[in-house]
């Protein structure tokens, strides 16, 4: 079939189309419906300025100045899924530089997002700054959405405005980006979603029901903010690759709570310890 | 308290704005990260003392050594690639109990891994292939091709949990077969 879907009875399950290799519908255990549900990788191109005056600076490490509409990485990335008692994985691979895995464990209600993304190809010398998008349509949200205070309260984010203030914004993009410690939500007067970052990200909600969040930067300019350098960080000899976690919680507006254990589990993770022995298993005990 | 001073002061010198945003030189930042680094050590070495302290019984002297794997994030810690038999302990930071799978990369040799709680009785294991992004990441240096899953149940609060993960019996590891969609 076209069409298969992961996760478990009872919990949230994804629908994958196969000819596309991207999720298409979200089931959430108390969702009443199945709302379209997309997640894509997309970058902006970094603005170049002279830096001379302030309307012509470059995108750079202490500005995020984006110089064209996201584009997108691939539409159709390959993929392989491996399913088993515990946990069914997909495998996407979208371009050389950026793959994700997606994954769906047995008893848990929240679908992994394990993305990795460089080394940032440069070839073309454009600066480029990667995000991910996940979109949950038909969720009218007014433009509004929520990013957490350093792990504490959500704060309300409305596109284009200020609590205080009317801004005439000149950076339609940036201007709509905020601070997510640990998480990104938008909800209606049904349901609630939630990206839960296993960092710091910028992030930002551009259209009604979609997230957006900034995963990973290279730019071939210096801002002229004082360090003199572009941000084109390398690791052993080539561009630096990233590679992090996000978890997508959600369901009726009632499970809000739940998702705060779910943010503790994950920032305050168990600790892995390992070592190495010649007992028995009886002599460990 | 020598051992933590090591990670105070790292994080003493990172509360410059630079450190917390990003926009160090570049060789800044590495040494940012050097300093980290020494400091994960140092405080390795208290942890493993307190560890040893919970988990060994009075008069037990066998050799112990705790090693917390740093770059499980890249798939990656030699004593699950190279030991065959080892133990893992998860310590639970919470004051409430919490469940979570756990991931161990380890050699897709293809021999199979039976994994056994604190009371000897085995859970469940699943093979999981490293995504191939991941396997050609430069600057990973490991020859884990696969991924053992399995579920820690209960791990108390404030407390630890060890489980003891030996070669098995079966002869294959019946590695989760790729339903090949394209």
């Amino acid at each position: 079939t076209r069409y298969f879907t992961i996760g478990n009875p009872g919990s949230m399950k994804l629908t994958i189309d196969r000819w596309t290799g991207l999720p298409t519908h979200l089931h959430g255990p108390d969702l009443s419906d199945t709302p379209n549900f997309q997640q894509s990788f997309c970058y902006y191109e970094s603005a170049v300025g002279n830096n001379e005056e302030s309307k012509n600076r470059s995108s750079g490490a202490y500005i995020f100045r984006p110089n064209s509409s996201c584009v997108m990485v691939n539409a159709q990335p390959t993929i392989k899924y491996y399913k088993g008692p515990l946990v069914e994985e997909v495998h996407q691979q979208f371009s050389s530089w950026v793959s994700q895995v997606i994954r769906a464990y047995r008893d848990e209600d929240h679908m992994e997002f394990n993305w990795m993304v460089g080394p940032i190809p440069i070839s073309d010398n454009l600066g480029k700054e990667l995000v991910t998008r996940y979109s949950v349509y038909q969720m009218a949200t007014n433009s509004t959405f929520y990013t957490d205070s350093n792990g504490r309260e959500m704060l309300k984010r409305v596109l284009n405005q200020r609590p205080t203030y009317m801004p005439q914004l000149q950076e339609p993009i940036a201007g709509n980006y905020y601070p997510v410690t640990t998480r990104i939500m938008l909800k209606d007067d049904k349901k609630h979603f939630s990206i839960i970052t296993d960092r710091a990200q910028g992030g930002t909600s551009l259209q009604d029901g979609e997230m957006e969040l900034m995963l990973h930067r290279r730019m071939l300019h210096d801002d002229a903010f004082g360090v003199d350098e572009a941000l084109n960080e390398q690791a052993f000899g080539r561009g630096l690759v990233a590679r992090g976690t996000h978890y997508l919680a959600g369901g009726s507006s009632d499970s809000l709570a739940a998702e705060r254990r779910l943010i503790q589990e994950r920032v305050l993770a168990a600790w892995t310890f390992f070592t190495p022995t010649t007992l028995s298993l009886a002599e460990w005990q | 308290r020598g051992n933590l001073n090591v990670m105070r002061e790292a994080m003493g010198v990172m509360q410059h704005h630079d450190a917390i945003t990003g926009t160090e030189k570049q060789l800044v930042a590495f040494d940012y990260a050097r300093q980290l680094s020494i400091g994960f050590d140092e405080c390795g070495i208290v942890t493993e003392t307190a560890l040893k302290n919970l988990m060994v019984k009075p008069g037990f002297n066998a050799p112990l050594t705790i090693d917390s794997c740093l770059l499980l994030n890249i798939s990656q810690c030699e004593v699950s690639e190279t030991q065959s038999t080892f133990v893992v302990t998860l310590y639970n930071p919470l004051s409430r109990k919490v469940s979570r799978y756990v991931r161990l990369p380890v050699a897709g040799d293809g021999h199979a891994y039976s994994i056994r709680d604190p009371q000897g009785k085995p859970v469940t294991v699943q093979v999981v292939p490293v995504s191939e992004a991941v396997t050609k990441m430069p600057g990973r240096f490991s020859e884990a091709t696969v991924e053992l899953v399995f579920r820690a149940v209960d791990l108390p609060p404030l407390g630890f949990r060890s489980y003891y993960v030996s070669p098995s019996n079966i002869v294959t590891a019946p590695i989760t077969e790729p339903k090949r969609v394209t």
